[in-house]
């Protein structure tokens, strides 16, 4: 009875447990987080292991779920094999609320997408014949997860819609690409003094990780912002 | 990998100097102001019975003070930046904030004098009308005050530029929530409740003024420079805070506006009380409603 009295309550948002599930109550459940580990709720929170459970869902996709889609409320995603022989660049849409898709020649100035280009596959071709891709939109909520060092500079910095892409190929390290793969998201006017800036989330930066703009860049527009990174 | 698009609003450090001098000057040159206008009171005060009986001027001037007082307050704040002990920065937020609350009330009270003057119009009078005024305008501040120091949350503040770099740094709040249920919380709501009294009298100038045989040249652009000065009296600039994320331009007019708003004041002030009875009568319609809101209280 005194060991039952004394055992606490399971918190999903501290990470520790079912830290490699991914079935769809472990996904809902700890995509709670997003919006529970707020400033005033951050002692039960665990922002690394929160983190480290989404980028682990990344290779979790590629390389051992049977789903080539997912359709939820905070997360869409698609997973689809890619032969490494490619002719042409691939272009995949990221229409928030949608599955990612890929689309035709005629749809490329979709207003949210990828491009991940030939040459960025054509590397792999001597290698393996086949490789699996895997393209994940994630909604981080307005809490403190995947905030990084937002948090602390108190100027009302932020993530573009809490919005976040994912992209994965295999388990494949891609680095110092030749030709950089493009990411565009559409925004709203944005006002002269905001400083836009594409970036990636680097897991080695800082005590959680944190955001790091190296080896991306950005083409800022009015409507629509470009980002190309030499990296995945 | 995750990529996402960050967004940060940034002033460089050329804007935030800018911004300072700018708030600087004007403070400055509102405090000297804002001191003739109380000087002015207590001499007319003391030479024309009507300023006794009147409410109108007093309620100016009490605003008059707590803007003095605020700016005087500002120019404290930052001027020591956070100098001294953790209680004396405790205080210092603390004087700060009071004086910025008690300002506000006075321009959300100057709001309410106006709707019963222009708006409600009949049966408007209230005993102890004045002193029931002070006591919102004085005390309500306050109690907020005092609550917002036991949660003890007046402290260091600091204000980065676009390099992450410190600018300014002063005694204000270190709880964020505090800092936006009672400051921008507070502001939103007297700024609402000011633009709703505006609309509402602005409405009353133009279609009285259209409605009245005077339809003289001239007439609408009275009706529009009364409502600029009432703007000012109500604090209607303090409401471009709301815009001041769309570039350094709107904080600019921000910084220009609110700092000079003791200016703006002494000259309304002169222009409703200085001239004879006849010229203001004749040339403003708020003057005339004033008029007929003493009738009224007899």
């Amino acid at each position: 009875d005194s060991t039952r009295r004394d055992e606490k309550p399971r918190n999903v948002c501290q990470g520790s447990a079912n830290m490699n599930s991914y079935e769809d109550f472990d996904l809902n459940r700890t995509a709670g987080c997003f919006s529970k580990c707020t400033h005033s709720q951050e002692e039960l929170c665990h922002l690394g292991n929160l983190q480290r459970y989404w980028l682990n869902f990344e290779t979790y996709l590629v390389e051992r779920s049977q789903m080539d889609t997912l359709n939820t409320s905070f997360l869409t995603a698609l997973v689809k094999s890619i032969n490494t022989s490619v002719s042409e660049d691939l272009y995949f849409s990221l229409t928030p609320s949608q599955v990612p898709k890929q689309m035709t020649k005629d749809e490329h100035q979709h207003p949210d997408r990828v491009r991940l280009p030939k040459s960025l596959f054509g590397s792999l071709k001597s290698s393996r014949p086949m490789v699996r891709l895997g393209i994940v939109v994630l909604d981080i909520g307005p809490g403190n997860v995947f905030k990084g060092s937002l948090l602390s500079r108190e100027d009302g910095s932020s993530v573009l819609n809490n919005r976040m892409v994912a992209l994965t190929l295999g388990h494949i390290k891609v680095t110092k690409l030749a030709e950089p793969l493009e990411i565009t998201f559409s925004h709203q006017y944005q006002p002269p003094n905001m400083n836009l800036s594409c970036e990636f989330w680097d897991a080695t930066k800082g005590p959680s990780g944190d955001w790091s703009s190296k080896g991306c860049s950005t083409e800022v527009g009015v409507r629509r912002t470009v980002c190309r990174c030499d990296h995945l | 990998t995750f990529f996402a698009l960050l967004l940060r609003p940034t002033l460089d450090e050329a804007t935030v100097k800018a911004l300072i001098h700018i708030s600087q000057a004007g403070c400055g040159t509102s405090m000297i102001f804002l001191a003739f206008t109380i000087v002015l009171y207590t001499v007319l005060r003391f030479s024309r019975q009507r300023f006794k009986s009147e409410d109108a001027p007093k309620i100016h001037v009490s605003l008059s003070i707590s803007l003095f007082l605020l700016n005087l307050a500002f120019f404290i704040n930052v001027g020591q930046r956070l100098k001294g002990s953790d209680a004396a920065c405790w205080a210092r937020g603390a004087i700060f904030h009071y004086f910025l609350l008690c300002a506000f009330t006075w321009m959300s009270l100057e709001a309410f004098h106006l709707y019963l003057l222009v708006i409600k119009v009949f049966n408007t009078y209230f005993s102890h009308y004045f002193l029931k005024l002070s006591l919102v305008g004085w005390v309500l501040p306050a109690l907020i005050v005092i609550g917002t120091g036991i949660a003890n949350s007046y402290g260091p503040y600091s204000i980065r530029d676009e390099k992450n770099v410190t600018t300014l740094e002063l005694c204000w709040f270190r709880e964020k929530i505090a800092l936006y249920v009672t400051v921008h919380g507070y502001c939103l709501i007297v700024f609402l409740f000011s633009a709703a009294v505006l609309s509402l009298v602005s409405w009353k100038i133009f279609t009285l003024s259209s409605a009245t045989a005077g339809k003289e040249k001239g007439q609408h652009w009275k009706g529009v420079l009364t409502l600029l000065g009432l703007s000012c009296l109500v604090g209607l600039p303090w409401g471009l805070a709301l815009l001041t994320s769309l570039g350094p331009f709107t904080a600019y007019v921000f910084a220009l506006f609110t700092s000079l708003q003791g200016v703006f004041i002494f000259c309304w002030f002169i222009i409703l009380y200085c001239p004879s009875q006849s010229t203001v009568t004749s040339s403003s319609g708020t003057a005339r409603v004033d008029h007929a809101h003493t009738v009224s209280q007899e």
